[in-house]
Parts: C-alpha cells; structure tokens; sequence
C-alpha cells in the first residue's frame, strides 16, 4: 500500500481488506485547518479477488458510492459512477468521480496509468519471496528485490523507497521529480498479483515501461487503466501497441467519460499462451 | 465464506484540494504532521513502513 502527499493532492492506495473510504473524513478535517478545501475526489478499484472479505463501505461498489455520496462535500456536485466491464465478468473497473465547480489544477498533458496484472508467472513470483531467517530489514530485503527482479530499470532516474514483507509481498515507490510510481505484490501461487500504476506525460513513450513491467512478471491475465484529465485521451492506443508485441492479447477495452474528471478508458489483455 | 489468501486489488483514492491563500500552497498538506497522517492511516487500518521524500511530495510505503 501506499501514501503520495502533494502540497494540494492526496493519493492512497490499499489493498487487502484496508478501510481505505475512512481516510476521507479526516483528511478533510487537517486539510481544512491548513485552510484548504476538498476539490475533485476519484475512487478507483478492480474487481476483488475475494469480495466476500471485504469490510464496509468496501461490501459492494453500491455501498462504496453511498457511503462517498454522504461523505463528501456538496460543493462536488459533478459526480459519476460507472462500472467499466470487460468481457470477463471477474474483471471490471470501478470509477467514482466528483468534481466542484471551481476547476482545480487540470494538467491536460498528464495521464495516470493504472495496470493490475494476476496469474504471475511463478518463477518470476518467487522472487519476492524472503529467505527464511534471512537477518535482513524490511528495506534491506526491498532493495535487494528492486535490484534482483529489475524493478530498478523501469525507470533508472528514479529515487526508489522499497520494502519486502515477511515471508512474501513487495512494495515500492519510485520519486522522479513530480512524477511517482509505484509498485504492490504478492506473489503466493494460486491468487498472484502486482500493480505497476505511474503518471506520466501524454508524450512520453510508455513502450519501454510496458515492456520492463511485463518483463519482471509475465502475468497470465492484465488490465490497464488510464486516466486523463482532458478529454482527448488516445495514449490507450499506445498501450495496446507496446503490449501486444509482448504476447499479450486485447481482449476488451472501454471508455467512459466523468463530468469535469476526464476519461477514462479500461483494456484487459490475456497472454497468447492461455 | 470461502477460503480466501489475500485481497491484492487495490483500492485507490485521490484528492485534489485548493485554497484562498496561496501563500500554503508551497508545502499544503505536506506540513500535515507525522501524527496526524497515522490518525488517517489507523482509520484505514494500515501504517507507514518507509518513506522518503523531495522537493516536490512526500511518499510512503504502507502495510498490509
């Protein structure tokens, strides 16, 4: 999981069953006694693994829109949610958007990349796994996992901070400038998963990210979603691209358009090998 | 309910916020205390692991 904190933004993103909507009272409250005040919020997520295990508000997409509908404030009065699908009922992308009137900072060149990557290849997934009683730190055992996968070439500009959980798991956050990414895994065989999510310029060449990413984990079955805050957003037609050389296979892709929020398109791929 | 591992979907939020008085805009949320973002974090149930920060933002790696 991870926490990005901007003079004027606020990222958080969580897994397993995290309460992650209760972040949001509180926020507004310390953000308003440095007299700031709630602009734009967007909540996204996949389809869970196992739903069933969620927490409240997180039991059910309706239930999450309800309870960010009676959370946030009504100057946010342009307000979307969607339910993106793809061809696999297992595999959709959930969007709630609310926006004021007042726009805030709309960077038209900027795109948040969000991709969600299951059935991990297992020789690959093993690497994120600690030795047993290997005397190492959390930080000690990330580094040396951000170096041993090739997590460190994505992009070599980037201040890296990483952590290995124990036995299994990985996470890091990669600073380049304004720009972050970020990286979660878990690796156990049978419910594999890693997320590669980054923002980057709508002019920049993602090929060479894509390729690296698909490289340090060859997933069975991925998704990507982007995010853009202007209404022409057309790099999805890059991703597909740079992905499918790779032995992926676009198997859907869809897109929606928020009020005052941006588009956003959603696009799975399965490996040829399935 | 059935056997479950762990939930690696994530869940994702972002918040955008403004203010009258640019004069916070240079730090804004940065000069949240350390405390203050664990009373957040313990909300969601999670806590910071790492962290490192530039001139631009600051930025944690959570557990769970």
């Amino acid at each position: 999981s991870s926490l990005f904190v901007y003079p004027t933004k606020i990222i958080i993103k969580t897994c397993g069953t995290t309460q992650l909507l209760k972040s949001i009272i509180p926020l507004i409250h310390y953000a308003h006694h440095l007299g700031l005040t709630l602009s734009s919020c967007r909540y996204t997520r996949g389809s869970f693994i196992f739903p069933k295990a969620q927490p409240f508000p997180h039991t059910s997409f309706k239930d999450e829109v309800t309870y960010l509908q009676d959370t946030i404030p009504p100057n946010l009065c342009f307000r979307k949610a969607s339910i993106m699908p793809s061809k696999s009922s297992s595999h959709s992308w959930h969007v709630f958007t609310a926006n004021s009137h007042m726009p805030y900072d709309h960077d038209n060149e900027l795109f948040t990349m969000e991709i969600c990557m299951t059935e991990l290849d297992p020789i690959l997934a093993r690497k994120f796994f600690r030795r047993p009683d290997d005397g190492k730190s959390g930080d000690s055992a990330g580094k040396e996992m951000t170096e041993l996968t090739g997590i460190n070439e994505i992009n070599p500009d980037a201040l890296i901070c990483d952590f290995a959980f124990d036995p299994c798991g990985y996470s890091m956050n990669g600073m380049d400038g304004d720009w972050y990414s970020t990286i979660h895994v878990t690796p156990e065989d049978g419910f594999s998963y890693a997320s590669f999510e980054c923002v980057a310029s709508v002019n920049s060449n993602m090929g060479h990210v894509l390729r690296k990413v698909l490289q340090i984990f060859r997933p069975g079955t991925m998704s990507i979603s982007t995010t853009c805050s202007g209404y022409t957003n057309d790099t999805w037609t890059q991703m597909a691209s740079a992905v499918e050389p790779l032995g992926l296979k676009r198997r859907s892709c869809t897109m929606d358009q928020f009020p005052e929020a941006g588009t956003v398109v959603f696009q799975t791929f399965t490996s040829r090998r399935k | 309910m059935a056997v479950s591992g762990f939930e690696g979907f994530e869940k994702r939020l972002e918040l955008h916020f403004f203010g009258d008085d640019p004069a916070m805009f240079p730090l804004g949320l940065r000069k949240l205390d350390f405390e203050s973002l664990e009373q957040v974090l313990e909300a969601v149930q999670c806590s910071v692991v790492s962290a490192v920060g530039n001139s631009y933002f600051d930025a944690y790696v959570l557990s769970e």
